[in-house]
Order: structure tokens, then C-alpha cells, then sequence
């Protein structure tokens, strides 16, 4: 509000001015001009004040919106040349950004030049939840697309100065995505996924050297330089919050379905090129994947460190127990323990598990677990559920461990531990079990000590099942993630192998085996690809 | 039952990072080189 | 319980949002440096035409198939890619220099007839971008300070 008199024009003028000097030498050394043009900008007062600079770039940053609003329903031209006469003028105010971040302050001015940084972000978004409010449905991505692209790529070109402030750079756009993600602007949800999916934006945020990733696959010598990875996991989830909704509506209609499919290339890059990333954070992704989006979940499931074998599943007499792998314990970020709330309710678990008492404690686990919403699927509690289950498995490993024992079938029953996933394998209602199974399947992973206990506490679920239901429950849970499309991961594999293969689990008498003719072949099918 | 993830435009089988080259979540088939970015010889850039 | 439900008001107003959105998608070249030659224009072809790269089409081996003409033709009209660096290195695998002051490719046609510290001197071939064609230049003095 309240811009002072002859602002506009001023500052008009001064971008046509930069656009005069940038068409001019464009790729020579806009440099050279820029100390001519910074003395025009202190003339025209506009480095008066910080508030006169926020109101320019506010204001410029809303003639390059209006000039794309203007040009792109233009019919008469193609439109690569709309988009082409567009991109030169947004350019060029993105180069003028660039230098002005670059040569504020001296050479190594970090804190100023990453608040300049962050004050024009702090505008691109401003200005386009503006518009978004304002033109809904006649929203257009464009202009703010371009900006951004441009600005990030142009603050990552390989400079001295620039490459000083790298990672306050990509703090800062980070920051920026995460104001405007799809959930709070969806008209911008595709610009937003291709910004986030940039081959150089996700190269400078995840990459790493060889020497980091060996680290980062076990619980080991902490990386320092992880915030990336931070950074990118907390985009994914805003990325998959936005689809939860629309994916348990399995019939996509054609928008979602192009935004889910645009989500699965991205999550199939980091499978090849970052799948340590994908496994220290799998556990914060399949809290916001929807229990049905299986082949998602399983693509996240399946990453193992580039720099393991993975024993072949199908291999005959397949000896698990004997892998290194499992008694190493897998890097997991977030720190799941903070979704244990109430403080009050973790205290009582951890006297449940050191004392197995009292035992009124496991129907309150249930409680606890379920939410007063009684909206279908809306019942439980999920991010509890699952980081109950995850600590209570992580806890039980150690618990063996100090006793100098290894995990196996002998090992995890008769605890405390078990007693709380028996009792919510029997206790909690068919909605309620499914997703307790699905908690403890979604550790089904690599050669850990988590996939390895897991895989065991399944089995053992399964073995003393007091009702047919509960095994055919987690026979359904194993199944529907072995029936969709590769990827499998690992874990899955075995557990499902060692089910049907161990005459101790009796797999084939049970009744829902045979139910129906389909569901027969279904298994025999499952079982022959398996064997 | 998803889909085939091998369908998607993607060099999964190849032994080198394939981010680089990624051309974006929309598109069917990887970036050809003279769509990536390199910051070569500033002799080179002529026009 | 776990199958569909209805959206609700919020998440239809977001796929709302969304489906305006479909209608106008990122076009490649949004996220593209400005490409002055060959600027993106789709334009469908029959499905048996290939439809994507050949493979290792980005490698040097590959460039180094190319003719001559061809590689000229990426360096010059795509630039600031990779294309272009493996054009370049490409032609240099054939003994083509680049000259950075007339901005253009020599390759010696004889043993230079003069050579010192700063230049040498003799019978050239070179490509003239203007022109587009290779031309031969006689009593040309190759200075070393214009070699890239």
C-alpha cells in the first residue's frame, strides 16, 4: 500500500533501462554495465531505503506477472515466440537480481547478501499467493515458473561469490518451495513439482561423495552436510500430502493421474541415483502415502545402499539369519520417537517394556491409537500407530541384543514387546490390524536388523494367530504388495517366501488360500514366481 | 496393480546417474544434449 | 473404511484448482535457458518415426561419428549445451582449432611452413560460419594467443 508518488514510473523505467543494457551484451559481461546502472538505481533513489527496494522489486515483480498475462492469450503469434519475447525480458530482471545479490555487501557478505536473497523470494511468493487468490481458475503459472527457474539456475552458474553463499542459496529456495506448496497453491502444483524435480535442484541438494553415502547407510558417523537431504524429504511429503486425497480415490481422474505420474519419475530418479536418500527417510514418506498407493510405497520400500548385494531372494535355502546385514541397524530420519505423544502416554509404554506391566496398559495402547474422528479411515491415529510400532521393534532389537542373543523366532516371543504386537494383532478391529500390519510390513526392506526383526515378528504374528482372520489379514498385506508391478522390495520377498515355503506356518491349509477358484490360481501364480 | 515403471521414459538399467539428464516429470524420454546447460569455454558462446 | 471417500470441500477446491491448472501445463522450454536456433516447437510425427534419442547419442564416440558439417552445425547453433562441448571435442579429435578471435575453426592443410612461440604460419583450411563452407586460407599466421 501507500507506494510513494512517481514509484511505478521510476521504476519502469529503470527496467526498460536494464533491458536496454542487457539486449545489448547479453552473454558478454553484464557486469561491466552494472556499476553505470546501480548509480541510476541510487539516483532515482530506489537504494534509499530497504523499503523503497522492496516496494521496486514488488513492483517489478508485478509488471513481469502483468506483461505475461497481457501476452500469453495473444493468438496472432506462436506460442514459443510469446514465450520466447517473455522469457528475454523476465531474464533479464532475474539477471538483475542475480547481481545485485552477488555485489551486495563486499565479497563476503553472506548474512547480506542472503537476506537480499530472501527478500526477493519473499516477494515472488507474495506477489503470486496474491494473484492466485485473486484469479483462481485464470491463475497462471508462467511468470513465477520462469522467475524462479531462472533466478535458482543463474544463482547456481559456477562464480566464486556465488558458489560462497551455495548453501544458504538453497536454504533459501527451499524455504520458498515450501510456502508454495501444492496444498496451499494448487494452481501452481505442476510449475511447483517441475522446480523441485530440476535436474540441477535435486543434483545440489542430494548429491553427495562417494565417502557420505557409504556413512549414511547405517547408524554411524553422522554426514554433516545433510540438511539437503532435510530439505528435500520435507518437499516430498508436501508433495505427497497434496496427492494423499485424490489417491485413495483410486480412479484418477487426468489431472491427478498426470501429477502422479510426473511424482513416480521423480521418486524412479532418486531410486537409481539416491537410494540411501530414500532410505533414511522411507519412514516420514509412508506416513503420508495412502495405505492403497502400494506400488508408491513400494518404490520407496525397495531402495537399498548402492554399495550392498542383495542376496537373491529366490535363492534355495536361503540362509537370512547368517546375513551380516541384519545385525546392522538402518539410518532413520525423522526421529520417530517424537510422534509418541502424550509425553505421559511414552513414559507408560517405557515402563511397559522394561516391566511388562500393568497389564491393562496394552487396551490402552489401543485407546490411545484411536481418534475421536469417526469419519471411515480417519479412525486411527496413523502417525502414532506406526511410530509405536517402529519403537517398540527397534526397542525389542536392543532388548535381545543386551541379553548377547540375536533376533529369531525364540528370541522376540515372550517379551513385552511381543506382548503389545500380539495383543494388537487380536485386540484392534479389522481397519485398525490392517494398518498395524501394514506399519510393521513397512519395514520390509533391505538387509537390516529392522527388516530382519520385522520380517520375524510377521511370521511369528502369523505362526500363533489365535483366528484365521489375523493370518488371512496378513496374508493380504504381504499379497497386495507382491500383486502389483515391480518394484518388490527385499524384505517383502523373503518374509513372503519363508510364509509359503515353511511347512511350520502350514500356509497352504488355510481355508482363505482355496476361498475362490481366482484366489487359488492367484497364489499359485504368486508362489510359482516366487519359487 | 500400478503400472509398468519401465515404461516411463526412463534409463533405469543404465550404470550412471541418470538425474543429469532428467528432462522433468512430464517428459517421455531423457534430455538430448543439446538440452543440457554446460558451462563451457566462454569463447564458445558466440551468438 | 480404507477404500474412497468423498473430497472434501477444501480438496475439491484444490483439485479444482488443479484442473485449471492441466490446462495451461509447463511447456519444456519454461525451464530452459533461451534457445536463440531451434526453439522448441512440438510438432506430432507417425509413432514410427523414433520418438526419443538414440541411445549413447550423448556420448563422445558418438559425436564422433558425425560429419564435419554436422558437428559445425551444433557448435554454432547450440551453444551454451552439451552438445556443443562434444562437438568441440569432437572436431578437436580432428585436429580442428578453434580460432576466439574470428570465431571459427581452423585445421592445418600442410605442415605449417613457420612455427615459434607465438604463432604459426602456413596453409589452412577453416570454416566460415558466414559463408557455411570450408574455405582454404594461404599465409595464415595462427596466433597462439588466440588459440582456445
Amino acid at each position: 500500500f501507500d507506494d510513494p508518488p512517481g514509484l511505478l514510473e521510476k521504476t519502469e523505467y529503470l527496467l526498460k533501462e536494464w533491458l536496454t543494457i542487457y539486449s545489448a551484451a547479453p552473454n558478454r559481461d553484464p557486469g561491466k554495465t552494472f556499476s553505470a546502472y546501480i548509480h541510476q538505481m541510487n539516483v532515482q533513489g530506489i537504494l534509499k531505503s530497504d523499503d523503497i527496494i522492496t516496494r521496486f522489486f514488488r513492483l517489478s515483480t508485478q509488471m513481469m506477472v502483468e506483461l505475461c498475462y497481457r501476452q500469453i492469450p495473444d493468438q496472432t503469434q506462436s506460442p514459443s515466440t510469446v514465450r520466447a519475447k517473455l522469457f528475454h525480458t523476465i531474464d533479464a530482471y532475474v539477471k538483475l537480481i542475480v547481481l545485485l545479490v552477488k555485489h551486495s555487501g563486499d565479497a563476503n557478505a553472506i548474512t547480506t547478501k542472503t537476506n537480499l536473497l530472501n527478500k526477493v523470494l519473499g516477494i515472488v511468493v507474495g506477489v503470486l499467493l496474491q494473484d492466485h487468490d485473486v484469479q483462481a481458475t485464470d491463475f497462471h503459472q508462467l511468470p513465477y515458473h520462469r522467475i524462479l527457474i531462472t533466478l535458482f539456475l543463474d544463482l547456481n552458474a559456477p562464480d566464486p561469490v556465488l558458489e560462497s553463499i551455495n548453501y544458504p542459496i538453497l536454504a533459501a529456495f527451499c524455504h520458498t518451495f515450501h510456502l508454495l506448496r501444492p496444498r496451499k497453491v494448487p494452481g501452481f502444483a505442476y510449475a511447483w513439482l517441475e522446480l523441485i524435480s530440476h535436474r540441477i535442484f535435486i543434483g545440489r541438494l542430494l548429491g553427495l561423495t562417494p565417502q557420505q553415502k557409504r556413512q549414511r547407510a547405517y547408524d554411524q558417523t553422522p554426514v554433516t552436510d545433510v540438511q539437503g537431504w532435510n530439505f528435500y524429504a520435507q518437499l516430498l511429503i508436501d508433495l505427497f500430502k497434496y496427492l494423499a486425497p485424490f489417491l485413495r480415490n483410486a480412479e484418477l481422474a487426468k489431472p491427478v493421474q498426470l501429477l502422479y505420474k510426473g511424482t513416480l519419475r521423480v521418486l524412479l530418479i532418486l531410486l537409481h541415483d539416491f537410494p540411501e536418500f530414500l532410505c533414511e527417510f522411507h519412514y516420514g514418506f509412508c506416513d503420508v502415502i495412502p495405505p492403497n498407493c502400494i506400488q508408491m510405497r513400494n518404490l520407496i520400500l525397495s531402495a537399498f545402499p548402492r554399495n550392498m548385494r542383495l542376496p537373491d531372494p529366490f535363492t534355495p535355502n536361503l540362509k537370512v539369519d547368517v546375513l551380516q546385514e541384519i545385525s546392522l541397524s538402518p539410518k532413520i530420519s525423522p526421529d520417530f520417537q517424537c510422534y509418541i505423544q502424550p509425553s505421559s502416554f511414552k513414559k507408560d509404554l517405557d515402563l511397559y517394556l522394561k516391566t511388562r506391566a500393568p497389564v491393562t496398559f496394552l487396551s490402552e495402547i489401543r485407546t490411545t491409537m484411536q481418534q475421536s474422528c469417526c469419519e471411515p479411515g480417519m479412525r486411527y491415529n496413523l502417525s502414532l500407530l506406526n511410530a509405536i510400532v517402529l519403537y517398540v521393534g527397534t526397542q525389542a532389537i536392543q532388548h535381545i541384543r543386551s541379553k548377547g542373543l540375536v533376533p529369531n523366532t525364540s528370541t522376540i516371543a515372550h517379551s513385552a514387546h511381543m506382548d503389545i504386537f500380539q495383543n494388537l494383532s487380536v485386540d484392534l478391529d479389522t481397519e485398525g490390524r490392517y494398518l498395524f500390519l501394514n506399519a510393521i510390513a513397512n519395514q520390509l526392506r533391505f538387509p537390516n536388523s529392522h527388516t530382519h526383526y520385522f520380517s520375524c515378528t510377521l511370521l511369528y504374528l502369523f505362526a500363533e494367530a489365535n483366528s484365521e482372520a489375523i493370518q488371512e489379514q496378513i496374508t493380504r498385506v504381504l499379497l497386495e504388495r507382491l500383486i502389483v508391478n515391480r518394484p518388490h522390495p527385499w524384505g517383502l520377498l523373503i518374509t513372503f517366501i519363508e510364509l509359503i515355503k515353511n511347512p511350520a506356518y502350514k500356509f497352504w491349509h488355510h481355508e482363505f488360500v482355496h476361498c475362490a477358484p481366482e484366489i487359488e490360481k492367484l497364489f499359485e501364480s504368486v508362489a510359482r514366481s516366487c519359487m | 496393480l500400478g503400472q509398468d515403471l519401465t515404461a516411463l521414459g526412463l534409463n533405469l538399467n543404465s550404470p550412471e546417474n541418470i538425474y543429469p539428464t532428467f528432462a522433468g516429470p512430464w517428459a517421455d524420454a531423457p534430455c538430448r544434449p543439446q538440452d543440457v546447460e554446460f558451462h563451457g569455454p566462454p569463447e564458445y558462446i558466440i551468438n | 473404511p480404507l477404500g474412497p471417500v468423498p473430497l472434501s470441500k477444501d480438496h475439491q477446491f484444490q483439485f479444482t484448482m488443479l484442473e485449471s491448472a492441466f490446462l495451461h501445463l509447463p511447456h519444456p522450454s519454461d525451464s530452459e535457458r533461451i534457445k536463440l536456433y531451434l526453439p522448441r516447437n512440438p510438432c506430432p510425427t507417425p509413432h514410427y518415426y523414433n520418438q526419443g534419442p538414440l541411445p549413447h547419442s550423448d556420448s563422445l564416440e558418438f559425436f564422433q561419428r558425425l560429419s564435419t558439417e554436422t558437428l559445425f552445425f551444433i557448435f554454432y547453433y547450440m551453444e551454451g549445451s552439451k552438445a556443443q562441448y562434444l562437438a568441440a571435442k569432437a572436431l578437436k579429435k580432428q585436429s580442428w582449432r578453434f580460432h576466439t578471435k574470428y570465431m571459427m575453426w581452423f585445421q592445418r592443410h600442410e605442415e605449417p611452413k613457420l612455427i615459434n612461440e607465438e604463432y604459426e604460419q602456413g596453409t589452412y583450411i577453416y570454416f566460415d560460419y558466414e559463408k557455411w563452407g570450408q574455405r582454404k586460407k594461404e599465409g595464415f599466421t595462427f596466433e597462439y594467443k588466440y588459440l582456445e
